[in-house]
């Protein structure tokens, strides 16, 4: 009933997630 | 020479048999009994005299595949043609039913209606008189049926434009059924410039002519919006496009030489001052049976 | 930014009167499309984060009213399977992820085999909103909607249904999620315009605290899941954003948020990650806070107090001075406000420890002296926590006499000037007075007079 597939996401390294748009 | 008559043509299933939409030249939609290749046709025709009697040269019906291009309009295509002779010439003193019967009729290609061609498939009945010929016709729609494709790779790819943006996109299939659902991720390699939203549209390209005269006509049928704002490097965007939700045909690839109509999966992204940035990517498209 | 906001409300109270006539007339895909041209109110860039929460506040319970009939359809028995995908094909992502959230809250709600797959897909489509301001209010409606819905049981019932680690996983990516996204905004805009976006930011600061709001209400989360998965994720969100607004936010948020006794667990964990802060962060109101707390726990007659394995003032005593030592910048006055802190401890906690206070005297001597401390200015801010120090034992003890046992407790008149040591002696003489306090040897006598001699001289 529920559609929720979805590819498996790479996980963003803390730095990444957190660092100053470049 | 006698009255007129009208013709029509009344199909055996026409309770049973489902019917489906297509749009017309004019943008409209229309409801036409649904066939696929193979299947016989047969129905009868009712021909309702208007006088007392009527003189002709020959009642026959037709079943017609053909293909059309607008540029073109006198000159019509046909890839099928079958005729079954209903009546050898004589005189109608009365109306009159007529059965008949297509076997096994090839149907190779799915009817379609696009921006500069149309392939048609239809039933028509002539009355061959003197001076004008009394004329119906019924048309049909056509599907046509694949199967789950044999090899069905994703497209994984990186692209980018140097030191500014870098994108990795993924979409779980290259082929997909008209239901299907298109699953798929955007992961952020490199991020330099200000990005605005992105979208993934879907455009059709019906190719008509060939050669110099190749005339490609595009149109833009989905917009659909997969992120909103600026995402850093290492992000990774989710896409669940669901296809039922637009009105799409399966992929054509040049019908009898005369047009193709193929699908592509424009990734777009715009950043702050409207600049695009974008990748095409052909997808095929394929219709499923239904269960 | 009235004028907007207005229009805005306008146009949300019109596309919602038009979904509740639909949904009334069961008109269901008609009411849906009017919620979605609601939801697209909140897309708009031009709001400031307060007129945009009043906006989102007022679309939210215009949504409640959708979740409610869509609640009340499925009772009923009409069947919506397919609600989950129409909902999907919305082409702009913020009204779509909104719908997706409320529909997928009415199917947990009305059955649970779908329940965890569903929550993980919630939390991961939110992906889609990278805006901060925007995402940061998505996830809080996807927090606040599914409050009472999370999984909190041990073990998975029926299949599908999930568990407290489903749970776990939900809030701490959406913790982690909206913390990115918070921090994100310090980049947004002009670099003139800093303080007023860092007075935004704190104006939206509770938006993320939410999360750990939610991890202490789940009963399953006990003292052993929060050491070994809730506090080292959180922590480790907290120091690698390197924000010092979300730091000092996020660790008084924990002290506040979660019960003391698994502040006690994890003291270790805690403490450390307060020497790995940005240095512009107050990590003595933190520790202190802390220290406050498990002071106040330990007084109280409801709880079974501190372990006595748990050897708290030794713990705090040691982390401390590691915090100390890795934050080289900390102003001195914060590192005696610090001790001080380990003084009040000392005595709420272990009491009859005079040695514990002697402890702290003698480190805070060390301090100075590593310092080169010769004399603290009077009315410096560092003279002001040495004094507010020196007088904790004699208005704990009310006898100058147990004060006399602290050695180290002398020394530390020497670094101040001439006007807080008299004042200082004063307080000790008059609390003697106060207190009838028998001085009844000459050991005594010379101690307290050593004590007092900037009076004497």
């Amino acid at each position: 009933e529920t559609d929720t597939r979805r590819l498996n996401v790479k996980k963003q390294t803390l730095d990444d997630a957190y660092a100053a748009p470049a | 020479f006698g009255g007129g008559a009208e013709i029509d043509i009344v199909l055996d299933d026409a309770a049973s048999r489902k019917q489906a939409e297509i749009k017309t030249e004019d943008g409209k939609k229309e409801k036409l009994f649904l066939f696929y290749d193979g299947e016989s046709i047969s129905g009868k025709v009712n021909v309702t005299l208007k006088g007392k009697r009527l003189e002709h040269q020959g009642i026959r019906i037709e079943f017609v595949g053909q293909i059309e291009l607008y540029y073109d309009r006198g000159n019509h295509h046909e890839f099928t043609s079958l005729v079954k002779e209903l009546a050898r010439p004589g005189e109608l003193a009365n109306s009159i039913s007529y059965l008949f019967e297509f076997q096994n009729v090839e149907k190779p290609y799915e009817s379609y209606t696009g921006a500069n061609v149309k392939l048609r498939y239809y039933l028509k009945v002539t009355i061959t008189k003197r001076l004008t010929d009394t004329t119906k016709e019924m048309d049909i729609l056509v599907h046509t049926l694949s199967h789950y494709p044999e090899v069905n790779s994703s497209i994984k790819m990186e692209v980018g434009i140097e030191d500014c943006l870098h994108i990795e996109f993924e979409y779980n299939k290259s082929k997909y059924h008209l239901k299907d659902v298109i699953v798929g991720k955007i992961y952020f390699l490199l991020v330099r410039i200000k990005i605005k939203h992105m979208e993934l549209a879907i455009i059709k390209r019906e190719t008509t002519g060939s050669g110099p005269n190749t005339f490609n006509e595009n149109e833009t049928l989905a917009k659909y919006e997969i992120m909103d704002g600026a995402p850093v490097r290492g992000e990774s965007i989710p896409i669940r496009l669901f296809l039922s939700g637009y009105e799409l045909t399966p992929t054509m690839r040049d019908i009898n030489k005369k047009f193709s109509v193929r699908y592509y999966l424009n990734l777009v992204l715009v950043d702050e001052e409207e600049r695009r940035y974008f990748k095409q990517q052909e997808i095929v498209l394929w219709r499923k049976p239904d269960k | 930014q009235e004028k907007l906001l207005d229009d805005a409300m306008k146009e949300v109270k019109k596309q919602s009167f038009q979904m509740k006539r639909c949904l009334d007339k069961a008109k269901l895909m008609d009411g849906l499309k009017h919620a979605s041209n609601m939801l697209g109110e909140l897309r708009t860039s031009m709001l400031s984060p307060k007129c945009y929460y009043e906006l989102y506040m007022s679309v939210c319970d215009e949504l409640r009213y959708l979740e409610q009939h869509l609640c009340d359809e499925f009772t009923k028995g009409h069947k919506m399977t397919d609600l989950y995908e129409l909902v999907q094909y919305a082409g702009n992502i913020v009204p779509r992820l909104y719908l997706l959230i409320t529909v997928g809250i009415v199917y947990i709600k009305s059955s649970s085999t779908s329940k965890k797959d569903i929550l993980k897909d919630l939390v991961e489509m939110c992906r889609g909103v990278q805006h901060p301001l925007r995402g940061l209010f998505l996830r809080n409606y996807l927090l606040q909607g599914t409050r009472n819905t999370l999984p909190d049981v041990a073990e998975e019932g029926e299949e599908g249904s999930g568990c407290i680690t489903d749970a776990m996983d939900f809030i701490l990516l959406n913790f982690s999620e909206m913390n990115k996204l918070w921090v994100r905004m310090q980049h947004q805009g002009h670099t003139r315009e800093r303080e007023k976006r860092e007075k935004e930011r704190m104006e939206l600061r509770i938006l993320v605290g939410t999360n750990l709001v939610r991890l202490s209400q789940l009963e399953c989360v006990d003292v052993e899941r929060y050491k070994k998965r809730v506090l080292p994720e959180v922590l480790e969100q907290v120091v690698s954003c390197k924000d010092y607004i979300a730091q000092e936010y996020l660790m008084e948020c924990i002290i506040q948020v979660f019960p003391d006794e698994f502040h006690l667990q994890t003291l270790h964990s805690f403490l450390k990650a307060c020497a790995d802060l940005n240095s512009n962060v107050n990590v003595k109101n933190i520790i202190i806070a802390l220290i406050d707390r498990l002071a106040l726990y330990a007084s109280r007659d409801d709880t079974t107090g501190i372990p006595s394995d748990l050897k708290l003032f030794d713990i705090f005593s040691e982390q401390v001075a590691a915090v100390v030592k890795a934050r080289s910048d900390m102003p001195v006055e914060d590192v005696v406000a610090l001790q001080v802190s380990l003084i009040n401890l000392a005595l709420k906690c272990y009491p009859e420890r005079v040695d514990y206070i002697d402890k702290v005297l003698k480190n805070t001597n060390e301090i100075f002296q590593k310092m080169s401390v010769e004399k603290l200015k009077s009315n410096s801010p560092v003279c002001k926590e040495l004094t507010r120090m020196l007088k904790i034992p004699i208005d704990t003890y009310n006898n100058i006499l147990t004060v006399l046992e602290l050695k180290s407790y002398g020394g530390l008149f020497e670094f101040l000037d001439y006007e807080p040591r008299k004042a200082i002696s004063m307080y000790i003489i008059n609390n003697a007075l106060d207190h009838n306090t028998m001085v009844v040897n000459q050991e005594a006598v010379d101690g307290i007079l050593g004590l007092v001699s900037t009076l004497v001289k």
